[in-house]
């Protein structure tokens, strides 16, 4: 609750916060890939 | 643009956007570094020099409507201190892009264009030209 | 940081105004906030533009496409991607009296808040801390509502006319008088509309050649009345006397701009109580420097009149102060008398120019005597000229509950803004998803509150504004203030210092 209050998610649709979360997710995802092939 | 933490905000802004550019595998660190310059170059052009008007109704019977983000800041004054951020910004972005790509020509170019596409309408000479 | 007082020696009491600066941390989650919806209202601007989405936006037709755009496309970003979303806070509908408690109409939307359909049912009994009702004469029984009833019988509801032809009846001059003895001032005159003594009346006051120094939080009636009236506008810091001082002494030093002419007059435009900020004006120091720099001062008291003073008569009357140094005193008998309309007091050739020369007498029909009605019982009624204690009471029942419900939030560890004195009471809740949180979350809990944000207030101040009045009682309050607290802890509602 306190994330989507922050991130203002509460103010989106369903799918709006689908894709939102998706492309974090990913993000950090290859964050995390590229920081561990870089490592 | 006066308001608290919108310089700080700003800047967090744009090193998000490199560490998301970073973090594309296959992309090398000079490529990353122009996109960063690009990205934020083109954002800038389209925020502060396309859009013009207000996203929101002002009591001032629409006299903003024709002005650019750009032109509305601190109701016009040139050389206030965010207009004075604003055009140094870009330009510490293209030094350390510069450096980062190595000085490679090609890189060079394209980024020399991106920093002339947002400084050239922040110059006071060109304030309210079409 | 509180604003601490430079001249403490013109006060007759302790000023104290707190406004706590936003926390560097969460500015920086406001705006990203502010920029993930900004992202995604471009994303729906352009799924309707390619027809993905349906729009229920209303625009051109492709008939009139070559036309000059009827629907200004970009002024309505932030209307139709942001407020949208939340827009079940605002306009809700009630089937009671705004009193203490009211009956909120439920409603519910299938769209996203696009369209409303209500669904039959009436939330009972809400605790209005929305409504300004400073002295809870929003009533439909008692003696104003009876008053008020007897002069719909003998003078209908509305009159046909202006003042300057056939609207002048015996009732606007028995109000405008005793509005004059209630301010203790030569002459008043009365208008139906608020907003409209401000904006109709400025331009009567000022123009070419003349200065207009207004406040930077003034109201968009005083700043459109200023604007219409074509005078030179120049805008000092909120309630910030030095900002003011320095305007002055450039407008007296400079003179007009190129030609350094001297102005024709210099007008200082105020409010008695600043209603989305809580704070109350210095007006022991707006005088001092009214008198030593030989300006005019306009004083808005829309919010102050009735519910600030011990005899209510307003922000003069709280600090003690004589009615004829604030040379217009302006007014609304909206908030403090359960009524409509404004009033414009002072010298007596004052209130005959503009008699002559204000755009509501010459244009605008008189007021309704019904609420002309209203406001004189209940003038009359704080005044005490009725017999009773009932004004007494209230005035004091209200000073009580703004002081006790500021310290309780302030106890929680609300961030509350404003005023010890001031019965408007913004509570801080700075991002743009905790407005509408806020908001439902308080009417669940059977409480109507007042929600605030951009671009009606600075982007990283939005707010919650409760509005005190004498007919909450000790423990509406308390429950308020609970249920607050339960809200806050949910939402995590940053804490005060």
């Amino acid at each position: 609750y306190q994330y989507i209050l922050v991130t203002a998610l509460y103010m989106l649709k369903p799918w709006e916060r689908t894709i939102f979360n998706s492309i974090l997710i990913s993000v950090a995802g290859m964050a995390v890939y590229t920081g561990y092939v870089f490592m | 643009m006066n308001s608290r933490g919108i310089w700080l905000s700003y800047l967090l802004g744009i090193g998000l956007l490199h560490v998301i550019l970073l973090s594309i595998p296959f992309a090398s660190v000079p490529v990353v570094w122009t996109l960063t310059n690009v990205i934020h170059n083109l954002c800038m052009y389209l925020l502060l020099h396309l859009v013009k008007g207000t996203p929101f109704e002002t009591p001032d019977q629409s006299k903003a409507r024709f002005c650019t983000y750009w032109e509305q800041m601190d109701y016009g004054v040139q050389f206030t201190a965010s207009r004075k951020f604003l055009t140094i910004t870009p330009i510490v972005l293209y030094i350390l892009t510069s450096f980062y790509t190595k000085y490679d020509q090609d890189h060079f170019v394209v980024n020399t264009v991106s920093l002339m596409t947002v400084l050239i309408p922040k110059l006071p000479q060109l304030h309210g030209v079409r | 940081k509180n604003n601490y007082v430079h001249n403490a020696s013109l006060y007759n009491k302790p000023f104290v105004e707190q406004f706590e600066e936003t926390p560097l941390f969460v500015a920086v989650l406001t705006y990203v906030g502010y920029g993930i919806l900004t992202i995604f209202g471009y994303l729906r601007d352009f799924l309707r533009n390619w027809g993905i989405e349906k729009c229920h936006l209303a625009r051109e037709r492709d008939e009139q496409k070559d036309f000059v755009p009827l629907y200004q496309d970009f002024e309505n970003f932030y209307t139709r991607n942001l407020y949208m979303r939340i827009r079940d806070n605002w306009n809700r509908p009630i089937c009671s009296v705004p009193g203490a408690k009211m009956d909120l109409v439920e409603r519910t939307s299938k769209d996203y808040n696009w369209t409303f359909e209500h669904t039959g049912k009436v939330v009972k009994d809400v605790i209005n801390m929305g409504s300004y009702n400073y002295l809870g004469f929003a009533e439909n029984t008692g003696r104003c509502a009876d008053s008020a009833t007897g002069s719909t019988h003998k003078y209908g509801v509305g009159v046909g006319s202006t003042r300057s032809e056939m609207g002048n009846l015996d009732i606007h001059e028995e109000l405008e008088q005793l509005v004059a003895r209630f301010l203790g001032v030569e002459s008043s005159m009365a208008f139906g509309m608020g907003f409209a003594t401000n904006s109709m009346n400025i331009p009567a006051l000022a123009g070419k050649g003349c200065l207009i120094l207004s406040d930077e939080l003034n109201h968009a009636s005083l700043v459109l009345g200023a604007r219409l009236s074509g005078a030179t506008i120049r805008v000092f810091k909120h309630n910030n006397m030095v900002s003011l001082e320095k305007l002055l002494r450039d407008a007296i030093v400079h003179g007009q701009p190129r030609t350094h002419r001297p102005w024709k007059k210099i007008l200082i435009l105020v409010e008695g109580i600043y209603s989305m900020e809580g704070s109350i004006v210095r007006l022991p120091e707006v005088i001092a420097l009214k008198k030593h720099y030989k300006a005019y001062l306009y004083l808005d008291e829309a919010h102050s009149i009735g519910a600030l003073g011990p005899r209510g008569g307003g922000v003069v009357d709280y600090f003690g102060l004589d009615p004829k140094d604030v040379d217009i005193m302006m007014g609304t008998f909206t908030k403090s008398f359960g009524a409509a309309g404004g009033y414009i007091g002072g010298k007596r050739e004052l209130i005959d120019y503009l008699r002559s020369h204000s755009h509501s007498s010459i244009y605008a029909t008189a007021m309704s005597p019904p609420v002309s009605q209203q406001i004189i019982t209940s003038m009359k009624i704080i005044m005490g000229e009725d017999d009773t204690t009932l004004g007494a009471e209230r005035l004091k029942q209200l000073s009580e509950n703004t002081v006790y419900f500021r310290r309780k939030l302030r106890e929680m560890g609300f961030i509350i803004y404003g005023n010890d004195d001031s019965p408007v009471v913004p509570m801080m809740l700075y991002m743009p998803a905790k407005i509408g949180a806020f908001g439902r979350e308080m009417v669940k809990r059977n409480i109507g509150t007042v929600v605030v944000g951009f671009p009606a207030t600075p982007i990283i101040e939005s707010r919650a504004r409760f509005c005190v009045s004498a007919a909450h009682t000790r423990d509406m309050l308390d429950t308020v203030s609970h249920r607050s607290e339960t809200c806050w802890k949910k939402e995590k509602i940053k804490e005060g210092k």
